[in-house]
């Protein structure tokens, strides 16, 4: 089953 | 100072209710360019940012840049109770920023409606993300197509299962589906040119062929707000999360950013 990724992997926080 | 007014039904108020299913609270900052809103789902998998410009709305004014949290379904709500016809303020003073007032007056002008609403801490809602036009061209294709057309793939498809495929090359581009009680395909032929007619699929950007799994939930989620609007446009890559895009007036924009699913 693919593995949902979360959007800190391609965006840092400010 | 900031205050802008709008009249009932207008495009900020549909957006703010389309995207309710995805965001409770949003990092709201006014500048005399216009009003930007970002935010993020609770899992952390759609990242929201917005931007008006200020001569979308009825009247607008912002003397100092602000930057505010809001809780977004509380305001909502207090929209919600708005009348037909009714025009809309919203209103930040210098002296109190605390919370925000909203402002009904009915088209008569006999009737009006004060309501405070405490801001909220939204800090962690920002990320930090390119300026747009250099992040575009990492974006290894880029395609339009009418929105209606994204809602019908994404509902079409979410009768089979939870996932999407969009497979992305220079002869088609497909939705794809696979689940326990069979598959769905749909493909589209698309055009190719910088100015895509507005009943048509057209790919605007290719630099090689490419395809993201993503969950149904969040592309139904994006397709909403993109049916407020006759065009949407997406983009992949596999270093990125998948765009989606509307555009509002000549400078403004929706910009949706899903982090795919990952095969390990």
């Amino acid at each position: 089953q693919p593995k949902q990724q979360v959007l800190s992997r391609f965006f840092s926080p400010k | 100072m900031f205050e802008l007014t709008m009249a009932k039904g207008s495009i900020l108020q549909g957006v703010l209710e389309a995207i309710l299913d995805l965001v409770n609270v949003a990092n709201v900052d006014c500048s005399s360019k216009g009003f930007s809103l970002q935010a993020l789902d609770t899992e952390h998998v759609v990242f929201l940012s917005l931007f008006f410009p200020s001569e979308v709305f009825r009247s607008y004014r912002c003397d100092e840049d602000c930057s505010m949290g809001i809780a977004i379904a509380d305001m909502v709500d207090l929209l919600r109770a708005s009348n037909d016809g009714d025009i809309i303020t919203i209103k930040v003073t210098d002296q109190n920023f605390e919370d925000i007032t909203i402002t009904f007056e009915s088209p008569d002008k006999t009737k009006t409606t004060d309501m405070d609403l405490q801001l909220v801490d939204a800090r962690s809602h920002r990320l930090k993300i390119s300026e747009w036009h250099d992040m575009e061209s990492e974006y290894q294709a880029i395609f339009c197509m009418p929105s209606a057309q994204f809602m019908l793939n994404c509902k079409s498809l979410s009768v089979i299962d939870d996932d999407v495929v969009i497979r992305v090359n220079e002869e088609v581009i497909s939705f794809s589906t696979k689940g326990k009680s069979g598959c769905v395909n749909i493909s589209h032929v698309p055009n190719k040119t910088d100015n895509p007619e507005k009943a048509s699929v057209t790919l605007t950007h290719m630099r090689g062929p490419v395809s993201l799994t993503l969950n149904l939930r969040y592309m139904k989620s994006c397709a909403k707000v993109s049916t407020l609007f006759d065009q949407v446009k997406i983009g992949l890559s596999t270093k990125l999360p998948l765009m989606v895009e509307c555009k509002i007036a000549e400078k403004g924009y929706i910009r949706y950013f899903v982090a795919p699913k990952i095969t390990e």
